[in-house]
């Protein structure tokens, strides 16, 4: 076999040649998935006319509306152990990521570490994830509110009158507290977040969540300068995780408890002991 | 009560829409940061003083003489998640204690920073837990202002955390070579 597993008794994920993600195994299923990181490049609009701003830090405002793929191949190590298997991936000289199953744990873990944002080319750049799957998801995905419920999102779509969309991934992007997911009659895809991020479906079966950005223009509406966070050098570098969570429709308890799990987990506190023996500490 | 009203006052600045949505101007955000890591540090004293009572170690060993009012550190290392921590760093043997916010059991993989591959990570009863070291990522390693010298991450399974309580582990650099934990990648498939 030419690829790469790795997993536990309930979930397996599996790599390509190209070091990228290409199926799962899950819930009895054996579905095709892929997860790779790309970017938008920042709208330059002129601030004076109210319908062409620059993309800034109030909006998301992808110039063209096209997207950039950051890689066609990954460099990857594999590390397997009894209590956690896990893929260390390197897009480019600014994007990596560890892939993570734990024994019996019935999630995936996706820690990513993006930055400095290059601006060499004078282009500002917003980064995001994309994990697409073959659920038929309709248009339909599912965004929270707060952390609380789930609100029904539907691709060009609005409720309460009849839309044309003029910017077709800005104007389908939801706010993200926790939780995105999308569904068919045979499987449920579930991701969630570590922190406030913009999400959306542009296309069937597919979640993307953006995760870091860096913009060189004032979009006028407050702020007054660019998002280019230059404080610390060379720009921020940003790390967060995500979660994915595959299986049948059914399974929502197990995202209500993941996600307890990872927005409050156990605070840790370290104590030298070096005056301690082992048996005199305990 | 001041450490505790200062991290309330910090929390309140907290709900302002710009901190909220990230619209701050920057000089603003880092004021944020500051705030937030002082706030933390003045609540560290806190919970210190909370964990040195609620884990004394007189009635363990009667007759032991207290070797300070404050006897156990109970640092918090808010470099985590960059694999940094100036505790699990030493070569020294150090406790890590976890304590559980939520209302029900958990069980939490512990991922801790560490120089080598040969430890061994006891619980409260003395019995050895299982462990595992991966490499720290790549990317993590390169950051330019990570201040940090762990190669390594130590990675136990802190099991049956009680609901709003706590557990301690004791980790230890082994004597014994345990050369079979030396993680090394599986061969790259062509």
């Amino acid at each position: 076999s030419s690829l790469i597993s790795i997993g536990n008794k309930d979930l397996q994920l599996l790599f390509d040649t190209n070091g990228f993600l290409t199926e799962i195994q899950a819930d009895g299923m054996a579905r095709t998935i892929s997860q790779e990181f790309l970017y938008y490049v920042g709208a330059i609009g002129n601030n004076e006319e109210f319908l062409n701003r620059s993309s800034g830090a109030y909006i998301f405002r992808p110039l063209d509306n096209k997207v950039y793929a950051v890689a066609t191949q990954v460099d990857v190590e594999v590390y397997k152990g009894h209590l956690v298997e896990e893929v260390h991936q390197k897009f480019n000289d600014w994007i990596s990521q560890v892939v993570r199953v734990y024994r019996d744990k019935p999630y995936a873990e996706f820690e990513w570490l993006v930055g400095p944002i290059p601006i060499g080319d004078r282009k500002g750049k917003e980064i995001v994830t994309r994990f697409k799957s073959d659920i038929q998801s309709n248009g339909v995905f599912y965004t929270d509110s707060n952390g609380r419920e789930m609100i029904k999102r539907k691709r060009d779509h609005r409720d309460t009158w009849n839309l044309k969309l003029h910017e077709k991934i800005a104007g389908n992007y939801y706010p993200v507290t926790t939780k995105i997911a999308l569904e068919d009659d045979t499987a449920r895809m579930a991701i969630l977040t570590d922190r406030a991020q913009g999400g959306s479906s542009l296309e069937d079966g597919a979640l993307e969540l953006m995760v870091h950005r860096r913009l060189l223009h004032d979009d006028a509406f407050g702020v007054g300068e660019p998002l280019n966070e230059t404080e610390y050098g060379d720009g921020l570098i940003a790390r967060g995780k995500l979660h994915l969570i595959y299986g049948q429709p059914i399974q929502k308890a197990i995202e209500r408890q993941t996600q307890l799990e990872t927005l409050l987990p156990p605070w840790r506190f370290f104590s030298s002991m070096s005056a301690y023996t082992v048996d005199e500490w305990r | 009560e001041p450490h505790l009203t200062f991290m309330r006052e910090t929390m309140g600045i907290m709900q302002h829409h710009d901190a909220v949505t990230g619209t701050e101007k920057q000089k603003v955000a880092l004021d944020y940061a500051k705030r937030m890591s002082v706030a933390f540090r003045a609540c560290g004293t806190n919970t210190r003083s909370v964990l040195n009572q609620l884990s004394t170690n007189e009635g363990a060993q009667p007759g032991r003489r207290r070797r300070s009012a404050y006897p156990f550190e109970f640092k918090s290392c808010s470099l985590l998640n960059i694999s940094s921590c100036s505790v699990s760093e030493s070569n020294e043997p150090f406790a890590i204690t976890l304590y559980n916010p939520l209302a029900h059991p958990a069980n939490e993989y512990v991922r801790v920073p560490v120089l080598g591959y040969n430890y061994v990570v006891t619980d409260y009863n003395g019995a050895e837990l299982n462990t595992q070291v991966v490499p720290v990522p790549a990317g993590v390693s390169k950051i330019k202002h990570r201040a940090s010298v762990a190669k390594y991450e130590l990675i136990f399974l802190a099991s049956d955390l009680p609901p709003v309580g706590y557990k301690t582990f004791y980790v230890q650099k082994s004597d014994t070579d345990r050369g079979h934990m030396n993680p090394s990648s599986a061969p790259r498939k062509t």
